[in-house]
Order: C-alpha cells, then structure tokens, then sequence
C-alpha cells in the first residue's frame, strides 16, 4: 500500500516540478512529504521556491504565485490521472498579465489530450481558446450567445 | 470521451431551456459579472453528481430551480450532458450517452430524478458511470470561481489525501 | 444605547442604498437588521437585488455581485466614519471591465475627501488614479519606481 | 490628514531601505506578481499596530524581517509611516508626524520598539493616536488580498457587530 502510494507521489512530483518550471520559468518547486518513512503519518507539503527568491513559506507567496503553484499541482495530478474534460471557473484572477498568458499557453497545449471549459474575464485566456461562447442575462434570465457561430 | 453539450432547462438563472454546444479542445466561456457563467459549472457540479449544495451557492436543491421576476416559476430544474462516447470509455454501447438529473419541487417535499440515455436510474450510477471514465468529484477537473488558491491553504494532512484517493 | 444604534444604522443604511444605486445602476439593496425591536438580539443581513433581478439570497450572488455589494457596505460605513486613508488591496479582482471603471470612478470622487491608495492590476484602476506607483523584484528584492515622476 | 510617505527598512521582500511617497488623492500601485504591492498593505497594518501576524502572511513576528538570497540576513524590520498633520487631526504639535515599528531578533527572542516623532512609546500609544485621527484596525480602512467579499460571506451577528463598534 505504502508502495503504491509512493509510486503515485513520484510521478505526480515530477510531473509538478516539470509544470511549475512552465509557468513560473526560472523557478522551481517540489512536493514534499512531511514523513518519509511512513506516508500515512504526516501531510503533503509543497516547497516552492519563484524565480530568484529563496524557497518561503507556503503562506508568504502572493496571490499570483499561490496561483500558478496550485495550477502546477492541478496539472500534475492531471497528467498522472487524466480526465476527459475540465471545467475551471475564473482560475486566472490574481494572475498578471504574463502568468495569463503562460497558464493559457499551457491549457492550449494540454487541450489536444482533453477537453476544457475555461469561464475567464481575461483578454489572454479567451484569445487562446479555440471558442468562445458568450453569456449575457436579460431581465433575470441568462443566455448563451456565440453558440452558432463555427459552423456549428 | 468529451461533452457535446450541457442543456440547462430552468437550472438557476437559465430560465429558457438553454443548449450550449462544446468543441473539441479548448473552450472559453465570457460575459458580464452577474449573468450565468459561474451557474453553468454549477451544472457541471448537479449533472455529475454532486451532492453539496453549498459548492453551487445553495442552501437545498430547491434553490437551483429558476425563480423568475414574473412570477414565472417552474418547479422542476433539469440539467442534461450529452458526452461524445466513440473511443468507448464509458461502458455503455452508445456512442452517446445523455445524463440527465432533475429536481422537482411538490408540496410535499422536494423529488430527485436520474436517467442516462432516456433509464431512469439511481444518483450511484451515474457517478460510477463517470468514475469509469475519469471524472469524479475528487479528481479537481471541476474548479469553482476563488478555490484555485484552495490547494495552498489546505492542511498538509489533507493534501495528502488528495494522492492517497489517486493512489 | 439602543437609541445610538439605530441612529448609526439609518444613516449607513441610506449611504448603502445610494453607494449601490451607483456601482449596480438600476439594482437596489438594503441592510436589514435580523431583529427589529431588539437589534443585538439579531444580525444584519443585506438584501440585494441587482439590476433587473429577484433579490437572492446573499450566497447566490456571482462573484462581481458580491464585490459590488461588499464594497458598497465598506463605503457607506467610510460615509459615516471617514478615515483619512484607505489601503485596498486588488478590490477590483472579481470586478467585470464596466464595473472596475464604476468603482474607479467612485474612488476617484471620494479621493477629494481622502486618500487612497489602491494595489491593482486592472487597467482601468490605474488610469482613473493621479498617481501610479510600480513595484518590481530584482534578486528576491522589491523596489518602488515612477516614485520621482510628478515632481516629487 | 494624509499619508506622506512609508519607508521600509528590510520589511518582508523590501531587502533595501525604500522610501514610496504618495500624493493627495488616488494613488494606484502595480507591478508583476510577487514582486511586493501586497507586503507595502502588509507594512501599513505592521505600522498601524496590527497584531496578528496572519493578517500579514507570517507566523511569527520575526516572518516580517527580510530573509535573503545571498545570506544578507539583517536582524531587523522596520516600518516608518510619515503622517501630514497640518489639520491638526493628531493630538501632536507638529505638521508631520512620523510613527516607527521595528522587531529585533536576537538568541534571547524578538524585541518590539515603537516610536512617535522618535520618542519611545508603547505600542498602545500609537494605536490610540491613530485611533484619534479615523484610523482603527476595525474601520475597514485596509482591506487586504482576497478579502473584499468577506463582508459577505461573514455571519450576520458579526456584520452587525461592525455596527456596534462603529456606534
Ligand atoms: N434559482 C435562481 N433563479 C434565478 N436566478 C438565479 C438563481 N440562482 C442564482 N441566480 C442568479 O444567478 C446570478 C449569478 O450568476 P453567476 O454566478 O453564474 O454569474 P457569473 O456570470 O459567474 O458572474 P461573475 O463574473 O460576477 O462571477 C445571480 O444574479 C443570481 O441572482
Ligand atoms: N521575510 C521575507 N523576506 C524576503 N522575501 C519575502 C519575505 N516575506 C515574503 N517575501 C516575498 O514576498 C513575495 C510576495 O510579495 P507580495 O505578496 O507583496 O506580492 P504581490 O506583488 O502582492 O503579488 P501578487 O500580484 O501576486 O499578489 C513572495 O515572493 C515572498 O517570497
Ligand atoms: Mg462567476
Ligand atoms: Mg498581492
């Protein structure tokens, strides 16, 4: 049990270092668990250390590299265990205008493997998708516009 | 395996049956604060078998049912997916398979439904369907609007458990 | 004790409805105390109803809603009890492009009577404001640039 | 009353000695993630008599000393906040007064030093004076990363309690 445990940790860890270097290049971070020995005994904890800054606590990290470290994590976890689609509600919000266009980047990617329906009020986000479908609520009753276009 | 489309039929703030079609790949959603984006993953949530209905900002399952200015209140709400199933990965022999939930409100209390492809079938086995296929309510392909940061302020015994469930 | 409560109330109260009637023109929200007679008995709970919709309960508002409504509050209560400062942290992280101008406009207004100063990513924020500050790293050390442009 | 200026002096990521003064109005701070707005709102709660540290991302007061790449690892944190007074709202005689917080690390523990205008004081001192002039940790007058929306997801006694306090 403890193997297969660890095995699973290994790969989801280098999936995450390889993620994170992505989209936070230059830095780096790793999953680690708090007891070796026994898994089971202690937590999961992530070392994360941004480009040019000594690794910091867990909590110190702004908004946005909060951001990009649970997106790495999210991804990693998604590599190893892959679903056929994801639904994301606004995971770009505390990103700066370079991290949007890196986690954008890297859903373009993965979209060949998977499908994603990403809900994002950001300029980068939209322009990578390969459709955007529009939403707008009219006396209290929503609708979904940009659904025919695409030959669809 | 991927969705054709989600059809949200008095689900929230779709007060009209509303059909919303998905390519292949990479799809955005946009549109003003307020006007429905975060209440189609609330969809996602209903239709593959959540059962908090805090995750989708409600108190009980009847407060996902359209209650309109007008006094227009149905008193049912119903959510359908349609997934592309051509590569098998649902067990099923179709190559599409329809998932349907519904809640409909009576006064003597509230009523659950649940079909895949037109059978009437219990919450259980839509969610084991899906398991087979990948997605499940533990496997993070759904997230809300504000949890991304959610991995970072969790304990660290609890993200743990996150690989232990894959594991 | 009562007496300076409900005074205090009311005049929050009216600064709340007309802050709201301007960031979400054509809603209308109102605080509510829980319990009438005895206020400390109850809570205070706010009833919102944005531009053409049923009012909600307070949870089911989206995201941008529930700025709106939080900010409104925040402001109704400076109304009344004005500090002479104001530090805001990217308030305008949920916010759409039509209601970040809204609340950049109000801040604007309000900062002929105090001072504010406001992190922000958001394009529309930093325009509205008479004075950018930037914030950069460099080697895992921030710096303050555009500090000498205004002749300061 | 308004803000002149704050000076950082190895607080959080600011590693040099860095003075960011503000003008009448609406001042905006920007830049990429991390490089440091939010520890500039963390220092003005540090210098307006904040006590907990969680507010300001660190556990412990000594968090807030700037920790460096190459081993500068300077044994202090200090937050200077200069205040124009010319109305007279702070019970002090001059135009501009200027409050200091610092915490020391030594092998024996942390030291707090706190000061008006360079004279010694308690931490109480500079709460009450701030207090005089608007300036109180209840008055929502800094609101931090992420919590905008926290008056609305608080309990309706605490949201009356805001009341309370202000009355
Ligand atoms: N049962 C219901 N009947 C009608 N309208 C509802 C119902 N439940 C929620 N709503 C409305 O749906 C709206 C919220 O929609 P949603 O959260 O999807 O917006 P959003 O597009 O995600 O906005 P944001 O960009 O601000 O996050 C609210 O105005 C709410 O009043
Ligand atoms: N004691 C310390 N010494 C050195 N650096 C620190 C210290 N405490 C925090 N930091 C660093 O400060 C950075 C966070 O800064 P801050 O939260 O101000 O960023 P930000 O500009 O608000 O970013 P965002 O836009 O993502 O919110 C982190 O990279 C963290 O490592
Ligand atoms: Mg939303
Ligand atoms: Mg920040």
């Amino acid at each position: 049990k403890r193997e297969i445990f660890l095995n699973t940790f290994d790969e989801i860890n280098s999936n995450f270092k390889e993620v994170f270097s992505k989209l936070s290049p230059e830095g780096d971070a790793e999953l680690v668990l708090e007891s070796q020995d026994d898994p089971f005994e202690g937590g999961l904890t992530i070392k994360a250390k941004p480009a040019g800054k000594n690794v910091r606590r867990l909590e110190a990290m702004s908004g946005g590299e909060k951001s990009l470290t649970a997106l790495s994590f999210i991804f990693a976890i998604q590599r190893y265990n892959p679903a056929p689609f994801y639904a994301f509600d606004e995971i770009d919000m505390f990103l700066d205008g370079a991290n949007v266009e890196r986690v954008a980047k890297m859903i373009e990617k993965l979209s060949d493997k998977a499908q994603f329906i990403v809900v994002s009020l950001r300029k980068p986000t939209l322009e990578s998708s390969n459709r955007t479908i529009g939403i707008t609520m009219d006396k209290g009753v929503s609708k979904a516009t940009g659904v025919n276009l695409d030959g669809n | 395996m991927r969705v054709k489309e989600v059809v949200l039929n008095n689900f929230k703030s779709f007060g009209n049956k509303t059909k919303i079609p998905f390519s292949d790949g990479f799809n955005a959603i946009s549109g003003p604060n307020g006007s429905g984006k975060s209440n189609i993953v609330d969809a996602f949530c209903f239709v593959t078998g959540t059962t908090s209905t805090n995750q989708m900002r409600a108190e009980n399952l009847t407060d996902l049912i359209y209650e309109g200015e007008n006094g227009k209140n149905p008193n049912y709400a119903e959510v359908t997916l349609k997934l592309e199933n051509e590569n098998g990965e649902l067990p099923v022999d179709d190559d599409e398979v329809e998932i349907t939930r519904k809640v409909k409100e009576t006064d003597k209390g509230h009523y659950s439904y649940y079909y895949i492809n037109g059978n009437s079938v219990k919450l259980n086995d839509i969610r084991e369907l899906l398991a087979e296929a990948g997605v499940s309510e533990n496997g993070y392909n759904i997230i809300m609007q504000g949890d991304v940061t959610g991995l970072i302020n969790m304990s660290s015994k609890n993200r743990r458990e996150i690989i232990d469930e894959i594991a």
